[in-house]
């Protein structure tokens, strides 16, 4: 029996339209620790790990370990169907081949349910190495999507180069060259509008726009974007979830043949 | 041109 009731309904609501492109298929699982997702799209070149910790949800019954394979776009169509308002309640029984969406509307007077087929998915969850990164960059999700569109719009590759002098975005295509350049800066108002770089190592990689336009998707879930880079290894793309947990995006780099 | 490199060689299954 699994029964999770997520007050801030949003949240997953925000979830699903952030992860949709970018996958078709997955397995949610739930365990005691919370809800979570990890999953590749079909060309193996991202992937995504999500965590929806059971402490952020305001009931939250798992009686033993499951897994729920789920067509994205069909559970994204569910829950587009809930209120921004609504509470949101995900409810199986051991063994069945359904879930249960279940929307209460703040004031109790609408309360629906939304049953979508379950589906079998073979999937194998992959071992991420904890890294030391040579760079971290914090700054607004908004900015960050914000260059990420304005680049795709001149080229199909974004080279993201830290140095001291502050985090780069270089793009190059038939038309023309673009360089974003953003340095730290902490002297804003709100700390949500900073631009903190933490660097070990200078580093400079490249990566599809594509992929990373599909990583904005989530922008609406967090007011910062966290990106980690090391040489040859995958960028993080991370936004915080409000006191329940994280998505978290991997973008296998480009590399000279 | 580069060659978008492959999840699969990064992180290993479990």
């Amino acid at each position: 029996m699994l029964e999770l009731r997520l007050v801030q309904g949003s949240l997953l609501k925000k979830v699903l339209e952030s992860i949709k492109e970018l996958v078709n298929d997955a397995n949610f699982d739930c365990s005691s620790t919370g809800f979570s997702l990890q999953a590749m799209d079909s060309s193996h070149v991202a992937l995504v790990a999500l965590l929806l910790r059971s402490e952020g949800f305001e009931h939250y019954r798992c009686d033993r370990n499951l897994s729920m394979g789920m067509n994205l776009n069909n559970m994204a169509k569910m829950l587009k169907c809930a209120g921004n308002d609504d509470i949101i309640t995900i409810k199986a029984d051991d063994g069945s081949d359904t879930v249960t969406f279940m929307f209460e509307s703040p004031t109790q007077d609408k309360i629906s349910d939304f049953e979508m087929k379950l589906m079998d998915i073979d999937s194998e969850h992959l071992g991420i190495p904890e890294a030391e990164y040579d760079a971290i960059v914090r700054m607004p999700s908004a900015e960050f999507a914000r260059i990420c569109k304005d680049l795709s719009s001149i080229g199909d590759t974004v080279v993201i180069s830290v140095t001291k002098e502050g985090v780069k975005f270089s793009t190059k295509g038939d038309i023309g060259a673009a360089n974003i350049v953003c340095r730290q800066n902490t002297t804003v108002d709100k700390p949500d509008d900073a631009t903190v770089i933490e660097m070990k190592e200078p580093v400079s990689l490249q990566f599809a726009l594509r992929y990373t336009n599909f990583f904005t998707k989530a922008t609406p879930l967090s007011s910062t974007v966290t990106i980690s880079l090391s040489n040859e290894l995958p960028v993080v793309v991370e936004y915080k979830i409000a006191e329940m947990g994280y998505v978290r995006f991997y973008l296998a780099p480009k590399i000279e043949e | 041109d580069p060659k978008q490199g492959n999840i699969l060689s990064f992180f290993k299954k479990k």
